[in-house]
Parts: C-alpha cells; structure tokens; sequence
C-alpha cells in the first residue's frame, strides 16, 4: 500500500456552521481533536457559511462524527476513505511498477 | 524522452528534474534551465526560462509552494509543453514568446513536495527544522517580508500556517525573493499556482484595501477567469485574496506587489472540494488546458496599455 497505508479509514468532512454559535462550537470540537486543514488552513480562518474541509483520522471518526451531532451542526463526508482515494489517483503506476 | 513524457500524470520531484534537464538539452531555442539556490535539505532549486532570447518583459510562474498541492507542479510542466509544441503553430503563442519571457518553477518547495511523496501525502509546508520544537516546516507563503505574522498567520511552529522565525527564514522564500528583487523592472507579473478552490486572487491578502491599480489588475484578472471558463465552463470567483478568500499575512503576492511588481496573481486550481488535494489524474488535462488560457490572457495585456 502507498505511504504504508497510514491513511486507512480516514475521512475527510465538509461541515458549515450557519451560526456564530456553531462556529465558536466548531473551533471548540477542533481545537480538542487534531486534524488536518484542508480549506480554510486554521481554525482561527473559520466564518460562518462558509465550507470547512477537514481531514479526520481514522481513531477520531466517531468521536467527531458525535460531537458534530450533538451540536446539530450540518456537514457531509466528502471522502470516506482517504486511502483507497490515494490509491485511486495514483496507485495504478505504483502498482504497475511494483509489478 | 521527452516525447515519451506523460503530462496527464503526477510526477515525482525526481521525474520532473529529470523532465527539466530534457527540456533544456533538447529544445535549446525556447528553454534555458538555471539554479536561483539551494532548498533547506540542500536540494537545487530549478527556474526554466522559456522565450525567444532575453526579452524585456518577464512574466514570473511558481508552482508547489504547498507541497500536497500537486496539480500545481502539472500546470507547470503543462504550460511548458504547451508553450513549445504551440510555438509557430498558435500565434497569440507566438506572440508571447516571441516579445516575453517566462521564468517558471515548477516545484518552489521542493523539500515538501518530496517528503509528500515518500512520507505524508497531505504535508503542505518547508521541512526546515526549528529549534527547541519537534514539529518542522514553516507555510512558505505566509514567510514573506509583507506585514509578516499578522493576521491569518500563526507564530506556533506547528501550525500549517507557521510564518517561521524570522521574515525569509526559508531558503525557498529567500531565493525567489532575491530572484524577483533582481529583475524586478523586467518581471511584469507574478504568478502563483495553488488548489484547491477555483479562484483567482490578487492582492491585497492582509488588508481590507484597495490597490491602486485596482482597475487594470482586476480586468486582467476578468479576462483570465472568461478565458478559463471559455475552455469547459467552469467558474472561477476572482477578487482581491483578503475578501475573496480570507486575510493572510507574509503572502508571496503581496510582497511581489509591494515590491513593484505591478501584476501579482495567486491561482487556486480545481476543485472546489469533491476531491480537494486528490484531484484525480483524469482531472489534470481540462484543468491544466483551462488555466494556460488564462495565463496567456493574463500574459498578452501586459502587452498591451492599461
């Protein structure tokens, strides 16, 4: 597996707080669990309506998954799992090398 | 061979060093390779000029400042091969080659771009090591000598959005700083390759003002985001970086700007987030086409009066 497959089960979660309450409740979640920014690059760039794209770890996925419910605080996962994405995009040379 | 040489996929730093040093051997004409420095891991940091001869105007394109952004990397060597096949053959092409000269860096941190290869594919920053902290690596575009370590930016070292110790304290940032600084009167406009938003932004980052000239920046940037649009419809916002986006301090196009460069551009490559950092290989070709559109249109009014 590339990057021997450290990304397994990782999600990535688009979540938008609506309301500066969300958004104080956000920065609190976040600011508890590490996670990697992908849009905007800190929690202190966090504005509401507006996307917050972040890349969760595996060990971490339910724990934020409840937070972010009992917030009642809206957000999709827009990649399920970020390692067989990874191998998607460019695992196929790899694998052709490797062969 | 270069002929062999497959632009639809991603590229190691290996493969697209090995890429330059093709383009330099075999297309002596139009392209000239040369080092501005050394990386912090001591790796060379590489500049393709590409044009007819020493033109006056120079346009300035850095790609791979963050290192997990790959596609910008592809741009770059997408533009080159463009630029050189379509050489004689296009003639707005032509015409920008022939009175323009480009300086293109497709990899600007070439450590990090590395390190996203080997190790951890999401890592976005240098990988200068600070002392007395064990996290490494400072946001190369917010390490710029502009209103350093403001807003947007963090003072902690372990932040993506670190500023690093000191204004220019990575190798990187110094060398293209002292590059732009030299040849400030030549180079008209700087460009700098991101993603993942579908936006382009132009100064100022760290301010809420307006630059003065505000009208012919953002018409240039009007036509950029028609011509992108013209390739497969699909929308670019564009505007100033600090509302469009949000406000960061240290940035490269800032510091370009405030340096004389009358032309700074940040381009936020696809996607808008379905796929992010990841955008799959199949994705390169339209987004790579849509964006050399627009930079040829930014390139050809600045050959003409604003």
């Amino acid at each position: 597996f590339l990057y021997n497959n450290r990304y397994v089960g990782d999600q990535v979660l688009r979540i938008i707080p609506t309301n500066e309450q969300e958004v104080q409740a956000l920065k609190g979640i976040l600011g508890l669990m590490k996670v990697d920014f992908w849009q905007p690059n800190s929690a202190s760039l966090i504005h509401q309506n507006r996307s917050v794209d972040v890349h969760v770890k595996n060990h971490d996925i339910r724990g934020m998954h409840e937070r972010l419910t009992d917030e009642k605080i809206q957000y999709q996962v827009l990649i399920s799992n970020l390692q067989k994405e990874i191998e998607k995009q460019t695992g196929h040379r790899f694998s052709r090398k490797r062969r | 061979a270069e002929s062999q040489y497959d632009y639809e996929v991603y590229h190691s730093l290996e493969e697209i060093q090995k890429w330059m040093f093709e383009m330099n051997r075999t297309q002596p004409d139009l392209v000239a390779l040369f080092s501005i420095g050394k990386s912090y891991e001591g790796r060379p940091l590489y500049v393709l000029q590409l044009g007819k001869g020493n033109q006056k105007k120079a346009v300035w394109i850095d790609c791979g400042v963050h290192a997990r952004e790959w596609i910008g990397p592809a741009f770059c060597q997408w533009f080159v091969k463009e630029a050189i096949n379509s050489y004689q053959y296009d003639s707005a092409m032509t015409k920008l080659l022939n009175q323009l000269s480009f300086y293109i860096m497709p990899v600007f941190n070439v450590d990090g771009y590395h390190y996203s290869w080997n190790t951890d594919r999401f890592w976005r920053k240098t990988r200068s090591k600070i002392r007395k902290f064990h996290c490494r690596g400072v946001d190369a575009n917010r390490n710029w000598k502009v209103k350093w370590c403001d807003e947007g930016a963090s003072s902690h070292p372990c932040d993506d959005t670190y500023c690093g110790p000191f204004p220019e304290s990575e190798p990187e940032v110094k060398a293209v700083a002292k590059f732009l600084r030299k040849n400030k009167k030549r180079i008209k406009a700087y460009i700098s390759i991101h993603a993942y938003a579908q936006m382009l932004l132009y100064p100022y980052s760290y301010k809420y003002a307006m630059i003065p000239n505000f009208n012919c920046v953002e018409s240039a940037a009007s036509s950029a985001v028609k011509a992108l649009y013209s390739a497969y419809g699909v929308r670019y916002r564009y505007g100033p970086a600090s509302t469009t986006l949000y406000v960061s301090s240290g940035s490269s196009i800032d510091w370009a700007y405030k340096n004389g460069i009358p032309y700074a551009f940040a381009f936020e490559l696809r996607d808008t987030g379905y796929f992010g950092f990841l955008l799959p290989e199949s994705l390169i070709k339209p987004t790579c086409t849509e964006t050399t559109r627009a930079v040829k249109a930014i390139a050809s009014g600045l050959l003409k009066k604003c």
